[in-house]
């Protein structure tokens, strides 16, 4: 499904020059589930954005799904975004003047589907996140881990075939992080790939392969002798 | 230093109404270091805020430093969160079109510090926090986890006797985790007082006091017998 070769990723911002990913060589097969680990700044939120084709390596080459990445422009790319990948941001990136269902239903509205079965799925998942009595919220009226499950909640709305979470636990108490492990852990059981960002070992190691990060590359690869 | 005599919270917002403290009553000793924990939306951001002068109870007595906190006008509590509070927020609200020295800086502006040493002291807090490299980044240009020490070295620049932080090390690994925790365990040895809202048992393990909330109430205020 994912093919990176050679990826390298250089943040050039006036006086600022930082090469977050360095010569990074990665496969990842449909129904995976892989856990990303490493220390605060070593790129894995980087090489996030690039699986989720929010940014655009350097140089290297990125194939999803048998298509160059590189090759596609700004409407190829969010349509793929749309139809195939949610993504939970380490901020969240929440709307700050829509609702917590509005915010939810947000990839249902690009994906074209009627206002009526929008909410109706909107509602469904942050039901599905412990949020049915929050719907009517905004952003600014919930707690941090409640923000965070709504955008768990997003980006799990479209039924999407890659989920890609970056840190999706990190305001949660282990109770609500085990719960958003069951809920990605029951998508994984029925095909989905799964790549989770995560610092919380508990986490990593319901993972069947683990790839540690360390300064921009890829330091260890691990896959569990039996899953 | 802290007395919480009956607090109540309430947030009313059109349609939306939520209690989210209900009756709380807690006394805190200067010197001390606490641990609150409790589920995602127990109430803990909304205690913590109160306590550093961010929010009004609804109800409820709130004596800080013998000084009842609701009988004071903004000007005077901005005076008390300047000179004597350290705030780590949860979602680190970091001023985006200022680098991570202004930043860090910024509190010390207030305090009428002078722009050789505001500078000295900010790149100190911020070599504290393992971020030497990042000092002209701005919060858009630095990682998740870099985000939130910025956010701390800036609780931390005016030297205040009480500091409160909400769950410090959401975004950390462990390794950066343990550095956090042995910068405030140090301050707190040499007399500041310290509570910490978190969700990482590894640290509520280090407080000699663990507060735990559920649904706005205390549930649990537990101290270690020997420390
Ligand atoms: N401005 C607001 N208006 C309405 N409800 C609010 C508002 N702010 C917070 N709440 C609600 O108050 C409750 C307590 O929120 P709080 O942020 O204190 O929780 P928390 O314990 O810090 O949770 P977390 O661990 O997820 O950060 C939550 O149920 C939340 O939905
Ligand atoms: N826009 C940018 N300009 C310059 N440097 C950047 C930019 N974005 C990120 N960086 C740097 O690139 C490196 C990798 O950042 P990244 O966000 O991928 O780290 P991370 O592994 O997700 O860290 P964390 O665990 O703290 O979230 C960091 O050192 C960061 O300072
Ligand atoms: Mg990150
Ligand atoms: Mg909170």
């Amino acid at each position: 499904l994912i093919e990176l070769d050679s990826i390298a990723k250089r943040y050039r911002t006036g006086p600022i020059e930082v090469l977050a990913l360095r010569d990074l060589t990665l496969t990842i097969d449909r129904g995976e589930l892989i856990a990303i680990i490493g220390p605060s700044g070593s790129g894995k939120t980087t090489l996030l954005d690039i699986l989720g084709c929010l940014s655009n390596p350097t140089t290297g080459r990125y194939r999803l799904d048998g298509a160059d990445v590189s090759a596609l422009d700004e409407e190829a790319l969010a349509a793929i975004r749309n139809r195939m990948i949610g993504f939970v941001f380490q901020t969240f990136q929440l709307l700050p003047r829509h609702t917590a269902l509005q915010n939810v239903a947000l990839p249902l509205l690009y994906a074209g589907v009627g206002r009526q079965e929008r909410e109706r799925r909107a509602a469904e998942a942050l039901e599905g996140v412990g949020l049915a009595d929050r719907m009517a919220h905004h952003p600014n009226q919930l707690s941090g881990g409640q923000q965070q499950r709504v955008a768990i909640a997003r980006a799990l709305v479209t039924g999407p075939s890659l989920i890609l979470a970056d840190e999706p636990t990190g305001n949660l108490d282990s109770t609500s992080g085990r719960e958003i492990m069951q809920l990605l852990t029951s998508l994984h059981r029925r095909g989905t790939t799964v790549i989770l960002v995560t610092h919380n070992q508990e986490i990593a190691d319901q993972a069947p392969r683990v790839i540690a990060l360390r300064d921009g590359r890829i330091v260890e690869d691990r896959t569990a002798a039996t899953v």
